[in-house]
């Protein structure tokens, strides 16, 4: 799963590169979209589904569902009707080896329930103390952390339900996203605390991705870098692409799947 | 107001430095966070405040105010409520010149009622086609434009609101945030794009901020790079610092707040 209450922060991006990676790789992918009404995640496949149905690629596409936010007037109504879809979609996918999932960047009941069924929980994270905000207060110098922030409590209420319900622990791994290829003082800084920030919090950080256009420039061909060599009207294979392959691969390993599993 | 339903486009950012450049300028200025659980804008005045309070440094503080979403559970009576606080707090900022909005990036009740009252609405966009596809869909070339989507719609029907209860239209402005300084490539289908989407949406395109360190690092410190010659022991004032300054101040001509109002 895909989760971060902070906008922006490349959820829907690494969901869709993440769910690519996987396929490429012989598993059999299912996508859900918890974050329906922008729908970012949902168009990229989208764009995708209509590229191969248009040209005949054979570019490899996950069973894709999307649950949309109740219009239920009463609370108690709407979010049993949320955690209804939200069940009926895992479960039409129960048959996939992995599920990808993306949420929004604001808190929602079905993000909450969302995180419950988590195996594993990457949250992507832009080099910037506005984004850090969202996981800890920290002091004035930048140094100490003061205390978490809403997303971390929010991820340990949902650790806790796990718990008590007897599943195992959600691996939660945060990861860098748009690094700058210059500001090293701001990224030293950031290292340092999201070591602490590791530490207290109890997530692991992963390599992350770096700033690069090849990132956002695909989106409406529904082609992700890893397509590239599969698409002859791609764009030429350049240094940052090669060095975005291996960005997306890294995060593959940090979540333990490099092989595909037999 | 600061308004964009894609996450991370850099409203709070834009919204901390409006609201710096134009107290810098002389004007009074209240503060509204209309996404008080994230509460970035709030936290970025509180971390200010403090400074303040903690050294005695003269940086002007606006008057600010939150509104958090409704906790009732009948989606009506959540509205209402909602509505009330969101007339008290622009009340209460009354006084003022100016007051500058801060909205989630979702969609909300108050998010939407808040861009009824919005004289002037300021988009920040990130330079990317997932970015784009919030305010329109965009075919496979990435030359046409094909329909609007979720955000502008609610703009529009915001619009025809404001239209239909006698007030000024809104005026709104899509500014390009994080522009790289290499990419030429997706930077010229982007400007293209856009020019075509203003003149479809009515909307127009003000300069932006490029990609730059210096917003995003004195954050926990309440300090915009505008404030750096007051705080003896900022960082050294760079080209980069310098060329963000001319940034803010564009976007300020931009909206027409360039001179100080008598
Ligand atoms: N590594 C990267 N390099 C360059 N641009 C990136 C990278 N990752 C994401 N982006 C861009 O950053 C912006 C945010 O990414 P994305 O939409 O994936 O984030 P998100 O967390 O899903 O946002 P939201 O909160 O709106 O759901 C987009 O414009 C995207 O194109
Ligand atoms: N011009 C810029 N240069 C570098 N980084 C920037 C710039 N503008 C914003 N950022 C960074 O981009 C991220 C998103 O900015 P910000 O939080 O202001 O966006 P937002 O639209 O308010 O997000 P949300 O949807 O979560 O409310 C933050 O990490 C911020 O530090
Ligand atoms: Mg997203
Ligand atoms: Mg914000």
């Amino acid at each position: 799963m895909l989760g971060n209450e902070k906008g922006g922060s490349g959820k829907s991006t690494t969901a869709m590169h993440l769910a690519v990676a996987l396929m490429k790789n012989g598993y059999r992918v299912g996508t859900l979209d918890l974050d329906a009404r922008q729908g970012t995640f949902s168009r990229y496949i989208d764009n995708r589904r209509s590229l191969v149905e248009e040209t005949g690629l054979p570019l490899p596409l996950p069973e894709h569902r999307r649950v949309f936010r109740s219009e239920a007037a009463a609370r108690a109504e709407a979010e049993a009707e949320e955690e209804t879809k939200l069940r009926t979609a895992l479960a039409e996918l129960g048959d996939r080896d992995f599920i990808v999932v993306d949420t929004p960047g604001s808190d929602s009941h079905l993000s909450r329930v969302g995180h419950t069924n988590a195996d594993t929980l990457i949250t992507p994270l832009n080099d910037s103390f506005l984004d850090i905000d969202l996981l800890a207060r920290i002091d004035r110098e930048g140094r100490k952390v003061l205390a978490p922030s809403v997303y971390s409590q929010m991820v340990w209420e949902q650790r806790q339900r796990r718990a008590l319900s007897g599943r195992p622990p959600i691996d939660w791994v945060v990861m860098r996203n748009r690094l700058g290829h210059v500001d090293a003082h701001n990224k030293r800084d950031i290292a340092r605390l999201l070591d602490q920030l590791a530490k207290r919090l109890g997530f692991r950080v992963a390599p992350g991705f770096g700033e690069r256009v090849i990132f956002r420039e695909l989106f409406h061909k529904g082609l992700t870098l890893l397509d590239l060599r599969a698409e002859r009207s791609g764009a030429p294979f350049s240094v940052s692409h090669a060095a975005a392959r291996q960005e997306v691969l890294a995060l593959l390993d940090a979540i333990g799947l490099s092989e595909r599993a037999e």
